[in-house]
């Protein structure tokens, strides 16, 4: 379902100044998995999350989600891999300029769902992230949570059969941060594969799946059933 | 050092839209406390933060800050003001810009503080929050943590009397958020006031010190070596 192989990614500034983000990284997520990344701030997470959205390429190596192999896929084909993929960026990365209930809607809009489906799905995405009473709030009308989780509902309101959540939970109460994991953990038992870089400790503890720990762009343990 | 008193604050949306963000606080703080700030994603916190920086005022109430009533101060005054608090935004706020040590150096340059002493403290404040070798770099370069700690260095230092931090560890790892909360212990213990808005439950726990509960913008709890 996903599979890293060997895959590189350095960031280059100026001629002599560059970050090796992540090196020689090797991993394979089977359909169904719910795996987190951890690591130490700076690590490399959220390089590996943008590797797979296709946000960035890869300096060596190779990457595949859903079958495809990134690298040689179509740029007119990414708008088919992204409806089966749901995004929570660790900057939310929300529409200023639209409210709550269209930066939702506008995940289902691009890929060309009927309007009855997205008036019947926002409001039940919304609700589920404790929403629904600011579905017509602009983002900066949003505390950091708020914004945080309507980032949360809109990657999962397609129904995606992969789920990839860059910290989902940073600026969320214990209380708040447990909805979403059993929202997340719930989408999982339907069969889709969850990918979660995160710095909870607590939730990782005690939810027990996948763990793989990077520590300056290498995978330093790869652990089923693991802990922080 | 810090006072509100009766303190509302409304958010109006339209002609028939109203939020209550805060509702009725009153909360004295003297010098050298150290206060968390906690309560749920929506609660209040934010706003509570921004009236204590002036970024928005109240409805109603009363706000001093280092002796100066918020309502009456003339505005040429408030770079006065703002050069004894150091700032951490929950959204961090970097100039893109601007590298990471001219975004820190500029904390110091606002208020006038001579080259020399920018090119010892700047440096130092790096160095503190793990970060030297990215001096260099623009914050779209930096890790969400990254990004963070940048703006804690920024906050403290020009040596502030009042540290407000939004959220301060919220993109960190837990090894990460030890190091800055043990700057800011050191920080408080010089004599600095500090006032911190968290959702870290491990943190307030295990430093016990006074806890501010807010739900629904109102205090519910406000407890001298509180726990979460
Ligand atoms: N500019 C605004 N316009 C309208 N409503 C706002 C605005 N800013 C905040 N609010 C609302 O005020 C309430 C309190 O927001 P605040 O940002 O203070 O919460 P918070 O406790 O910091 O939450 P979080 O833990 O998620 O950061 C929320 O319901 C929010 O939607
Ligand atoms: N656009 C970029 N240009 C240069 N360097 C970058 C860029 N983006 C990230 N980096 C660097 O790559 C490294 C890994 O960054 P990444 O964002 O993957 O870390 P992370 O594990 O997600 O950290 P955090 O937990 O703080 O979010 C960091 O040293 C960062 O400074
Ligand atoms: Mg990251
Ligand atoms: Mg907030």
């Amino acid at each position: 379902m996903i599979k890293l192989q060997n895959v590189t990614k350095t960031y280059k500034r100026g001629a002599d100044d560059e970050v090796v983000a992540l090196d020689d990284v090797t991993v394979e997520v089977t359909k169904g998995e719910f795996v987190f990344v951890v690591g130490p701030s700076g690590s490399g997470k959220s390089t590996f999350m943008k590797l797979l959205t296709r946000e960035q390429l890869p300096d060596g190596g190779e990457i595949w989600v859903a079958g495809k192999n990134l690298a040689t896929l179509r740029s007119w084909k990414v708008p088919v891999l992204r409806r089966e993929i749901g995004y929570v960026f660790q900057d939310f990365k929300l529409l200023e300029n639209k409210t709550v209930y269209e930066n939702v809607a506008f995940a289902l809009e691009v890929i060309g769902r009927p309007r009855r489906e997205i008036e019947k799905r926002v409001p039940e995405g919304l609700d589920l992230v404790g929403l629904s009473e600011k579905s017509r709030a602009h983002p900066h009308e949003l505390s950091g949570g708020q914004q945080q989780r309507v980032s949360v509902a809109r990657a999962f309101v397609n129904n995606p059969r992969i789920l990839l959540c860059d910290e989902p939970t940073g600026n969320l109460d214990p209380s708040t941060s447990v909805g979403v994991m059993k929202l997340l953990d719930r989408i999982n038992r339907t069969g889709a594969t969850v990918v979660m870089a995160t710095h909870d400790q607590h939730i990782v503890d005690s939810m027990r799946r996948r763990v793989i720990e990077l520590e300056d762009g290498h995978v330093v343990r790869d652990q089923s059933r693991g802990v922080y």
